[in-house]
């Protein structure tokens, strides 16, 4: 099934 | 001391429009250059950014870099008072608890003021690489509103493939499923907004939740011109040009079949 990824996976904290 | 000054007010009733379903409460950070603001949803599946340069103001001073705690549903409430016509000019202190928003009729005869009780918000600054997108589509934003409204009514996941002869939006849903495909304008076809270009590196084919592209679509008012920022397995960035001043851009994580 498709999942929904979320931003944090993508994109670190600064 | 911070104060900003908008001849076109309604551009900023226009802006918080586009947000304040999206993102409720939020920072936005202010520096000699300009007013900047980065906000997740609750769900942390997108965001939105906000970038107004000083010299798109009619008058702008930032003695020092603030940040002001904002909900975004109240400063809407407050961007109600003002007429479409007024000139709005925003104001606070270094160390503000407030933002004064002072609304002026073009003929001067109507002057208000009002304030907005600021907020301590604890966000997470997400770091967002300058990155070179294998796809972008410059294309109405009337045109890209209408094809998420239409295909929302289908299904709730959209499947955005481009390539170099056009960009192709897919639905399916329990009643069935649905296709729409935009071409790439030819260099004769009309005014340069009513344009489809896109730039090509590679075909990307990736899937997004309708309802959250839904959400950027109110950004639709803001400009003619929407662009979409694609490369494979990462956010798209759905970019909406503000004449003059800067952009707003929402990023949207994809969908990926597991």
């Amino acid at each position: 099934a498709m999942q929904q990824k979320r931003l944090d996976s993508f994109f670190k904290p600064s | 001391m911070f104060e900003a000054r908008l001849t076109e007010g309604s551009l900023l009733k226009k802006i918080i429009e586009a947000i304040k379903d999206l993102v409720q409460e939020a920072n936005v950070d202010c520096s000699e250059e300009g007013l900047t603001m980065q906000a997740m949803d609750a769900s942390h599946v997108s965001l939105c950014s906000l970038n107004m340069r000083h010299g798109g103001f009619d008058h702008y001073r930032c003695d020092r870099s603030i940040s002001l705690g904002l909900n975004l549903a109240n400063l809407g409430k407050i961007l109600k008072c003002a007429g479409n016509d007024d000139v709005v000019t925003l104001k606070a202190e270094d160390e503000p608890d407030t933002l004064t928003l002072m609304f002026e009729s073009p003929n001067q005869e109507r002057i208000s003021d009002f304030e907005l009780k600021l907020m301590d918000i604890e966000t997470e600054h997400l770091g967002i690489p300058n990155e070179e997108y294998k796809c972008t589509i410059s294309m109405p934003s009337g045109e890209f509103q209408r094809i998420v409204r239409d295909l929302a009514v289908i299904g709730e996941t959209c499947i955005i493939t481009c390539t170099k002869e056009g960009v192709k939006f897919s639905v399916s849903g329990d009643l069935g499923n649905g296709n729409v495909t935009v071409r790439q304008s030819s260099a004769a076809d009309g005014d340069e907004k009513d344009q489809v270009k896109i730039q090509m590196e590679e075909p990307v084919t990736l899937n997004f939740a309708l309802r959250y592209l839904g959400f950027f679509t109110k950004a639709t008012p803001l400009g003619s011109t929407v662009k979409l920022h694609m490369s494979p397995d990462v956010p798209i960035v759905v970019e909406y040009p503000i004449d003059g001043i800067g952009s707003i851009s929402y990023f949207l994580a994809p969908k990926i079949d597991e």
